[in-house]
């Protein structure tokens, strides 16, 4: 300011300068990103308020001095059918290597539409693929198993608990997901509604312990 | 705590309110809006060191401290803020996930003399 000539607005304007940047670097310090984030892909917004409605129910509020911080996340799924009875579900997730993250709750949410005239069961498996092999050559561990007899179109959530809090505990990064459906009911992908506003997407509540907060071993 | 005003150069809180638009940050976040960027500013003599603090009690103590140790009158304690509360953001992190989080002592409520 003092390299400022010596006038009110130029005051004003270097104030606000300095204070923007304040808040910039505030705000990727405190979310620990290295800098802004850019989203790529646009979600049609009925999918955005329809996911944030889920995330309604029931939060993780920090509470004050608490150690740990309650994180919500969503993530949308990119989807590769493998098979007319199996489709891979792939999530995206980064976080810094000294959080301790701790999942409290995890579920992925499908849009599925079976047919009213469905007379045969339909069971849907749901697998975490692990190991280099991706959707098909990798080793696969069962997360969920459903018979679904509710016919007609709607949205099903199905809990990825315990196995997901493995993941967050190993390696991060990709998550695969693979959907596999059993019986004579029909096949998976032709229920699946993978519409981009129907985007299979999965909500997750964590609590992250933020490094330096270690509490001292007695 | 005061909020600053043209006639008080003593310590007191300046509300400071940045829009996201405005640094072309509402593109990555989703809620809030803006961010109530305030912050304490201002002289602290010596006869308000410690106040507004958490208690009267405080401010008493470290009075009585000052005379006892006869400090140097013109010493000055520091404006510091005294309340804050979290600022709760949902945002896109660099997957295109959304993530909401509440980031603690965010926003200054009150400024004090230390």
């Amino acid at each position: 300011a003092a390299a400022e000539p010596l006038c009110p607005v130029c005051g004003a304007a270097a104030e606000r300068r300095l204070l923007e940047e304040t808040v910039k670097r505030q705000l990727l310090d405190k979310l620990r990103l290295p800098e802004r984030p850019s989203p790529g892909q646009h979600l049609p917004r009925a999918a955005l308020n329809r996911a944030l409605r889920r995330l309604q129910e029931g939060g993780t509020r920090t509470a004050p001095g608490d150690l740990e911080r309650g994180y919500e996340i969503i993530s949308f799924a990119e989807t590769e059918p493998t098979s007319p009875s199996a489709l891979g579900l792939q999530f995206q997730f980064s976080r810094t290597q000294d959080q301790d993250v701790h999942i409290l709750q995890a579920q992925l949410w499908l849009y599925l539409r079976l047919p009213r005239d469905l007379v045969a069961a339909l069971t849907l498996r749901i697998f975490l693929a692990s190991g280099e092999g991706g959707l098909v050559g990798g080793n696969r561990t069962l997360l969920s198993e459903r018979r679904l007899r509710a016919k007609g179109s709607g949205w099903r959530a199905f809990s990825l608990m315990p196995a997901l809090q493995s993941f967050f505990e190993g390696q991060h990064g990709t998550l695969r997901l693979e959907l596999e459906s059993g019986g004579d009911g029909g096949d998976l992908v032709a229920f699946l509604n993978a519409s981009r506003s129907q985007q299979p997407f999965l909500v997750a509540k964590a609590k992250v312990r933020e490094p330096g907060h270690q509490v001292a071993k007695r | 705590s005061l909020r600053c005003s043209q006639n008080s150069n003593l310590c007191c809180r300046k509300d400071y309110y940045v829009d996201f638009r405005d640094i072309g940050w509402n593109d990555w976040i989703i809620k809030p809006e803006g961010y109530q960027i305030n912050y304490c500013v201002g002289q602290c003599p010596l006869h308000v060191a410690g106040s507004p603090g958490m208690a009267s009690s405080f401010h008493t103590a470290v009075f009585n401290l000052v005379k006892a140790n006869n400090v140097h009158a013109s010493g000055h304690s520091c404006c510091v803020p005294t309340r804050r509360r979290p600022l709760s953001v949902l945002y896109f992190d660099r997957n295109s996930n959304i993530v909401k989080t509440d980031i603690p002592d965010m926003i200054v409520d009150a400024c004090g003399c230390s």
